[in-house]
Order: structure tokens, then sequence, then C-alpha cells
């Protein structure tokens, strides 16, 4: 289903970042808005990745990894007890 | 744990093993199913203050509060928002929105890292004994990112970015996913991360063995821990009309069965429904089982679930049967009808038996825990095999350590079994997997760690791999369950952990955040990927990098067959290897020497000779392998060791033809 979301964590290049952003969350908040306004952030990342988890639809993932500075979007992965 | 401090050998060398102030500055980050803080084995009695750079907190929520941290839990936080995304709110009379750990496992894994001595441990009196942790003076922080619905990768991630930015130094992860490329496997990238800061992070390699390529969590900057066994076992006995007896093993505790021989039936033959020799739910006829024993086969639905179906049938004990796909292995379950497990080869003849008899009759006799088992270690049958599924010139596991019937705390929460109908309250539980091997190889990372807090991760994953043994006392290797026969380093990697010689390895392979970026080069990761990957911007040059020349404490060798390099199939192969050892010990001169010498490799190692005269001397090596084209699927092994006559510094070997 289309319109069914997910999760995913959207890993973006800081070095992206434009100038007139002085804080990289209101840089997340921005890019993920401009994209699908609806959406809310789960996490913000900030050291091991630059980035954040949402929840998106298929059209809305591919609306945002177009948008300058995405690295990557990865699907939620559901990992087990060994 | 009980026992695994003595098999490992801890109580032996207390000269070598650090203080317990210098193991009170080591902080192990436990990812798990969070903590159960009353547990005994979070005493904190006797630790001194929390170290003053912890950054960590004792997050509050559902029936937790800052008070339940101490000064052996330091830290304890959960992760959901992830998990709540996917699946809704967390059903709070159901479990605990916090740190508390309504599962158990994470109680189990973190006191079998670091949990405290408690005197009279035992579960219903199996394996009773002091438990304590491999590193019973170390902290823990609890990063709880499993709910009963799994584990998120968000909350994985979330929790491990926290847990670097508190300032753990060990990092326990028993848990997996899909296998995936480094560069979208969320325990990877966070792996390197924390790589990259110093932190060790130890991981299960997985349960889906015997079968190969099975592995999870297999990125080098990872160790990653297979499973094997103990000297220690449950026995039951079997006693069938016929007067053949069969050994299995169970952890029963309840009314023994009467002291005569019952009538006993096959499920398969007890059951109008297909699969009902699993003993599925209300799969069997109570008038063909009533007061009678039941013999289950092992599959489909939990192993204690079936000694409940059979009770609930009317039922009076169990015997559980191993099928094909479980061979030999068995698992020590807290049954709650009398019940034991038995391997294949006694199933088939107890079901011959039956189908030969009207009147078969059997009882079930259950004898404690016998310890000083031999041969041990065994490889489990469970535990994942490579090759590494990822990149094959890497081998994987890194190294075995105890993973089966492991005693370790557990939840207030739940019974033994986990069952609904298993309402028994325990302190103490017995279960199995690489899940109980990794937290091992965590606490053990964490005494290598104290005795020597400049040590980089991959130089504590040398010490430990370099150390660890393949042979019993007798000089036969180490056995595989699963087959009855010598393990190979694609079953326990480097061998079996030796905690006391990895603390004094004389020289180590270690690595740097660099290295495993040139690694990413030779796999030839583009910048995004290596910025995905490593978080690092970073463009590889225009030199030749080498998988093989990453310097790893083993040697996994990939040969192409004749068909896939167009030669003929006489067609020579080489491949050369560098290495790098680096000396933590006295000066010393060290020989190389390989063996056994494989017939199907010629192995050249140049020099043959180091000489070390001053401490962290760095000096490299190549190790040539020639070979002539074999069938796919050959396989052929040996070791590596450089020794000074005190010290063995021994890599596996593992070649193989694709």
């Amino acid at each position: 289903d289309h319109q069914e979301r997910r999760t995913y964590i959207v890993h973006m290049d800081k070095s992206h970042m434009p100038e007139s952003f002085t804080d990289h969350h209101e840089w997340y908040h921005a890019s993920l808005k401009s994209a699908v306004d609806t959406a809310e952030m789960l996490y913000a990342y900030n050291s091991i990745i630059h980035g954040f988890s949402t929840r998106l639809t298929e059209e809305e993932a591919e609306l945002l990894q177009g948008q300058p500075g995405i690295l990557a979007l990865l699907p939620e992965i559901r990992y087990q007890l060994h | 744990t009980t026992r695994t401090p003595e098999f490992l050998g801890l109580g032996r060398s207390e000269r070598l093993l650090p203080t317990s102030t210098s193991e009170g500055d080591v902080i192990i980050g436990v990812l798990d199913t969070g903590v159960w803080p009353e547990s005994k084995s979070y005493d904190d009695t006797g630790l001194g203050p929390v170290p003053s750079r912890w950054k960590g907190e004792c997050e509050q929520g559902t029936n937790f509060s800052s008070s339940n941290c101490n000064r052996k839990i330091i830290g304890a936080r959960f992760f959901c928002k992830g998990y709540e995304a996917t699946l809704g709110p967390i059903d709070e009379s159901v479990e605990n929105r916090s740190p508390r750990d309504d599962d158990g496992h994470g109680t189990h894994t973190s006191t079998t890292a670091a949990g405290s001595t408690v005197t009279g441990a035992s579960l219903f009196g199996y394996a009773s004994g002091v438990a304590r942790g491999m590193a019973s003076h170390a902290r823990i922080a609890a990063y709880k990112v499993c709910w009963q619905g799994g584990c998120f990768s968000t909350d994985i991630l979330a929790a491990m970015e926290k847990a670097i930015e508190d300032g753990v130094d060990i990092m326990s992860m028993s848990i997996g996913g899909s296998i995936s490329d480094y560069s979208r496997d969320t325990v990877a990238i966070g792996a390197f991360s924390a790589m990259a800061k110093g932190i060790f992070v130890s991981c299960s390699a997985g349960n889906s063995g015997p079968d190969s390529g099975t592995l999870s969590n297999v990125a080098p900057w990872i160790t990653t821990v297979g499973a094997g066994t103990l000297d220690r076992d449950f026995p039951a006995y079997v006693i069938l009309g016929n007067g053949k007896n069969f050994t299995g093993t169970s952890l029963y505790s309840g009314k023994p069965l009467p002291k005569k021989l019952l009538p006993f039936v096959y499920a398969g033959r007890a059951s109008n429904v297909t699969g009902g020799n699993l003993c599925m739910s209300d799969s069997l006829e109570p008038k063909s089982v009533a007061g009678k024993i039941v013999v289950c086969d092992r599959g489909g639905n939990s192993r204690v679930q079936k000694g409940i179906v059979v009770k609930k049938a009317g039922g009076v004990g169990m015997i559980l049967t191993n099928t094909e796909a479980y061979g030999e292995e068995l698992v020590a379950d807290a049954h709650l009808v009398p019940a034991a497990s038995l391997g294949q080869k006694a199933g088939d003849e107890i079901k011959k038996y039956i189908s030969s008899d009207n009147d078969a009759r059997a009882t079930i006799g259950f004898s404690g825990t016998q310890l000083g088992v031999q041969p041990s270690p065994v490889v489990a049958a469970f535990s994942s095999r490579g090759p590494n599924p990822i990149t094959q010139e890497i081998l994987k596991p890194d190294l075995i350590a105890p993973g089966v019937n492991i005693l370790a705390g557990w939840t207030g929460k739940i019974g033994p079994t986990g069952l609904e109908d298993d309402t028994r309250h325990i302190s103490f539980n017995i279960i199995s997997g690489t899940s109980m091997s990794c937290p091992h190889v965590s606490g053990l990372a964490a005494l290598v760690k104290a005795a020597h807090p400049e040590w980089s991760p991959a130089a504590i994953k040398s010490a430990l791999m370099t150390t660890a043994y393949t042979a019993y006392n007798n000089g036969k290797m180490i056995l595989d369950v699963a087959t009855g026969l010598p393990a190979t380093p694609f079953d326990y990697g480097a061998g079996h952990v030796d905690p006391v010689a990895a603390l004094d390895p004389g020289l180590v392979y270690d690595a740097s955040v660099d290295d495993y970026i040139d690694f990413l080069c030779a796999l030839n990761y583009s910048s995004e990927l290596i910025k995905q990957t490593t978080g690092r911007q970073f463009t590889c040059s225009s030199k030749a990098y080498s998988i093989q020349d990453l310097n790893y404490p083993s040697f996994s060798v990939a040969f192409e067959t004749a068909s896939e390099t167009g030669l003929g199939r006489k067609a020579v192969s080489t491949v050369k290897y560098t290495r790098t050892l680096t000396n933590v010990g006295k000066p010393a001169n060290y020989k190389a020497s390989v063996w056994p010498q494989p017939a199907k490799v010629q192995i050249k190692v140049v020099p043959e000779l180091l000489s070390f005269s001053t401490v962290n001397e760095k000096k490299s090596f190549t190790v040539t392998f020639t070979a002539n084209s074999m069938p796919s699927g050959t396989t052929s092994y040996a070791h590596l060791t450089w020794s000074d006559g005190k010290h063995t510094v021994t890599s596996p070997i593992a070649i193989t033809w694709t």
C-alpha cells in the first residue's frame, strides 16, 4: 500500500547544510517539512549519524530522497534477541 | 553466572587479573530488554563511587525511578519511539514503559557481563553455586531497546548514540537483524562510531547454525561471538520397558513420576491433526494420552509449551525428541511436567520401540547437575557459522564463549519458561544462545580494558582472539556438536576465549579508524557510502587498497575456481596478505609456524622471525597463499602462530574455493 507509512532513518550530510541555518535540527525540520508537511520526527541523531527518523509513505520517502543534503533513507529494521 | 568463571580460569590467576578498583572504572553498556534492579546481582556493596566522567542517567518510567540505580547499575535508559510509531503505544498493563526488564533477557545478559557476586545461586537447585559476572566490579549501564514486539533500528541507533555520549567503554549487544551491507546496517554504523571513540563492541553471532553463512553482526570493527558448551550438564534418564536406557537433559524440579514404568505414546499417533507429532496446542486426543508419557518431536512451538499441551490433554510426562534438524544437541528446560530432551538417535529408537510393542512403557528420572563433562567446550549446533556472508575475506565468528545452559540473573516478572502458565518466581534462570556468549566476552573485554586501559578496541579483540584455544588438553581439536566431528574456524573463529591468556598476549594486531576506512575503500565504497558507514568525509585515493591488508587477527582466503578465472583446472592462484604486529610485552624474538601444513595450499610467511626490543614497536610480515584450482566448495584450514616461547599468538586460517 503506497499510502501506508513506514519508519525510516533519514541520514543527512551535514556538510550540505545551507548557511542560512545555524542549528542542524532546524535544517532537519525544514528538510522534512519541505517534503512532507505532516510528518513528525521520532529521533534526531547527532553523533553516530546526522539525521533523524520519521514515518513516511513510499511517495513521501521518494520526495524527501530528492531533497538536497539527504545521504540515504534506511527503512526500519526489526532486530531480534539472540 | 555459576561455573563459567571457573571454566574460564578466572579463579586461577589472580596475579594477572586487574584490581577491583581499575575494573570499577570500566562501564559496560548493555543494549537489551532492560534490568530488574532488585536482582542481587546488582548489589553495589564494596564498589567505589561512580566514575566521575560518567554522563549517563537513570531515567524514570513505569515502576522504575532513579533510586533503582546504584553504584552497580549506574545508568538505565529506555528507547521506544520507533517501536511505538510502528506498533502503537506500549500497553503498560503488560509491559513497563521504563528500563525495567519484563522479559529477563536483559537482566541475564547484563549480570553475565558484570553482575556482582551472589552466593547460593541456582535454578530450583540446578547449577547451584556462587554466581558472578565476568567483570564483577565493572559498572552496568542498561539501554532498553527491545520490547515484546521486537527491537527497532531507530531505537537501537538512538540508544547507541546515547551510550557513546554517556561514556560507556564496552557495548554489549545480543541482538541481530537481517544481513545487509555495512552502510545500511544500523548496528555496524553505530559500532563504527563507538569503535572510533575507543569503545569495544561485542555482538552475538546469531542462532542460525549449523547451516553455513548464517552469521549476523559481521563488520570487522565488531567482535562477533559464537557459542560453546560448558563442562556442565543436567542429565535426565529415560528408562524403557525393553530394558534400554537413554540419557537426555532436563531442568524439571517438580514432583517426580511414580517409581514404576508408565504407558507411553508417540504424539504423532495420539493426534488427528497434521503435525500432531509436534504437540501443538490442542492437537492431542485426551483419550489417547491420559495417564501416559507422551513423546513429542522438537520444532513448531516452544519446547516447554509442548509439556503444557501434554498436561492439558491428561498426559503425565513428556519425552522431547530431536528430529534431523536438531541432531544430538540437547537443550535443558525448566519444564512444568516431568520431561526430558533426547537426541535424534535416542528418539528414533524410542519411536521404533513404541511402534513394535502395544504395551510400551517408560519412565523418566532426574539427577540434578553434573560437572566435569568432557569433552568441553563443544561448538553449539545453534551457533551461527561462517563464511562471512558480507565480506568473505574477513573470518567470522571471531571466537566462541560459553552460551549453552547459562545460569544468570532473571526478571522477577515472569517464570523461567516465559510462558503465561508458568507462575514460578525465580532469581536466576538457565538459558542458551549466542545472546549468552556475547556478554561473557563483553565482561572479559572489560577485564582486559581494566588491565590495559590504553588499548584500542582492535587490540583488545586481538588479545582475546590470538590467545583463544582450539584444542582440548589432550591435543584433540574442539568438536562441533552438530556433526560430532572436529569444528573448523568457520564454526569457532579463533577458538574458545581464554581470558587469563588474553591479559598477556605478547603481541597484538592493532587497527585504527583509518585502517577500517582503507578496508571500505578496498570494497570499492564511494565517498557517500563511506560517509554513511563511518560518518566521515573521505575520498579513496588512487592507491591500490586491499581487503587482505586489513590488520585482522585471522585469515580468510577465498580462491576462485578454474571456471571463474577462465584458466585451466591446474591454474595456480596466489594471494598475499600483509599484517602488522605490535609488541605489548617485554622485548622478545618471535618465530612463525603454520600448523597443520595444509596439503592443498602452500603457505609462506616472510619474515619468519620478528624481533621486538621495545613496547609498542611494530613489525610487519606477509603471508602468501598459493594453491591449485579446486572444485567450488573445497575448504582447507590451518593456523599461524607467532611464539617467543612464552606467548603464543595464534591466528586461524580458513581457505575456500568459490
